[in-house]
């Protein structure tokens, strides 16, 4: 429902909102020798079964966005706090003694996947996340609490594949550049704790076990959480796949089969669906720029970016503006962070190209927001990023705006409070 | 840091190179 100028897109205003009913992508999912792919879905669209389940009904749009704020503000102090992270053991029984500040936030505004585990295998629907490392699942007995998750929750003493990971051993202390906490000791059992932002959190038993991607891409022994205290804003899902650079995470145990290549694409509404690959070529007209590492947080996936530009316009904005902020890539960060002075130039150049439009209250973090429920059609400027690399892209229509209702809908951005954030 | 987000990365396949250190970018992903 977009139609495309040089710098502009028209949009049919009431395809901002998704809807009620699930329409699949018409994209068809391969499987081979050398790649794995899996359906992505919105955690709380018709598209997911655990839309459905009463107990994770779906947030509102301020609740998303001030989760999404916990999430960043998390990831912004475990960059700044990562010397002094690890300070403490953790204990199945008590949560508590996890500094709060580590690890990111889930947030509402999530992609999940189904995977096996197990054997017999059990179908999980995980929260897929590059921004952290751990994979995990809520364990039974659940010796202090799980929340409440639309499939069964997973069972190590049905499966013939599980196996703990000893205190002793030497992948228990990698726990701690992947978790941000120093692993616990239960009776010789190695304990992992990993808090989120908004003080979600799961501790349990770190083992081994199988974890099956499709039908024809199963992998042994691989580490995960199975987790025996889980609370917090997981909304219905089985936990977390960590897809982070760290190599306790699944891109790197799996990389002797997928050399560390996935890639995906986020669906354009909660109401329809994406894709999760692993290993395999990227699309003949994508464009490559290369990854930088973020000195205090090496398991996010850094990225070089050195401009915007708004309808066609490169905003001035100084190189030095992005490079002593630094940034990432994150699936699990709703709503682009910039620097301020980088925020500031977008928002003027967006208001002035959508002067024609009436504006309304902001949503939350989001302050340029609009009102189109008078218009059928809108027109709104294209926006791009340039990287180090030389290369610029533009995001997709559905990427600028967030709309709330057709009476209020705002530019999908926000600032940081500082410019070394 | 700049995060980019979610709601920008709709639509696009977004292909990373653990290896190779790489990611690339490329609209029309999901159809």
């Amino acid at each position: 429902k977009v139609a495309e100028s040089h710098h502009s897109h028209s949009i049919e205003v009431s395809s901002l909102l998704p809807s009620a009913s699930c329409i699949p992508s018409t994209k068809v999912l391969s499987n081979n020798d050398d790649k794995a792919s899996l359906k992505v879905v919105h955690k709380h669209g018709p598209c997911s079964k655990l839309s459905q389940d009463e107990a994770s009904a779906a947030p509102t749009h301020t609740e998303i966005l001030l989760q999404d704020q916990s999430r960043v503000k998390s990831i912004h102090s475990r960059l700044s706090n990562s010397k002094t992270s690890g300070g403490k053991d953790v204990k199945v029984t008590d949560s508590t003694t996890i500094p709060a500040k580590d690890g990111s936030t889930v947030g509402s505004g999530n992609y999940i996947v189904t995977v096996g585990l197990g054997t017999p295998k059990k179908d999980l629907s995980l929260i897929f996340d590059t921004g952290s490392d751990i994979t995990w699942t809520q364990c039974q007995p659940c010796a202090r609490f799980c929340y409440k998750q639309k499939e069964q929750i997973f069972d190590p003493s049905q499966s013939t594949s599980y196996t703990n990971i000893s205190c002793s051993s030497s992948i228990c202390n990698s726990l701690t550049s992947a978790t941000g906490n120093t692993p616990g000791c239960a009776s010789s059992a190695c304990v992992y704790g990993i808090q989120y932002g908004d003080s979600s959190f799961s501790v349990g038993f770190f083992g081994t076990e199988k974890l099956t991607l499709t039908s024809t891409d199963a992998f042994n022994n691989i580490y995960f959480g199975c987790g025996q205290n889980n609370q917090g804003l997981f909304g219905g899902s089985a936990g977390l796949l960590g897809l982070g650079r760290d190599k306790l995470s699944v891109v790197s145990q799996t990389a002797q089969k997928y050399n560390k290549i996935f890639s995906y694409c986020l669906p354009s509404s909660s109401s329809s669906t994406g894709f999760l690959t692993f290993g395999g070529s990227a699309s003949k007209n994508a464009k490559f720029t290369p990854l930088s590492t973020i000195s205090a947080g090496p398991s996010f996936y850094g990225l070089d970016f050195t401009g915007i530009s708004v309808g066609g316009k490169k905003l001035a904005i100084s190189a030095s503006v992005f490079s002593t902020a630094g940034a990432i890539i994150d699936s699990g960060t709703v709503i682009t962070r910039l620097p301020p002075a980088a925020y500031s130039a977008l928002r003027a150049s967006f208001r002035n190209l959508m002067s024609k439009y009436p504006m309304t209250k902001a949503l939350s973090i989001l302050d340029t927001c609009y009102d189109f429920s008078s218009y059928t059609t809108i027109s709104v400027p294209k926006i791009g990023f340039s990287f180090s690399s030389g290369i610029e892209v533009d995001i997709d229509a559905t990427g600028i705006l967030y709309a709330s209702s057709i009476s209020q809908v705002c530019l999908a951005f926000a600032g940081n409070n500082d410019a070394t954030d | 840091v700049f995060i980019f987000g979610n709601v920008q990365q709709k639509t696009m396949e977004v292909f990373y190179d653990g290896s190779a250190g790489k990611v690339g970018f490329a609209p029309g992903g999901c159809s």
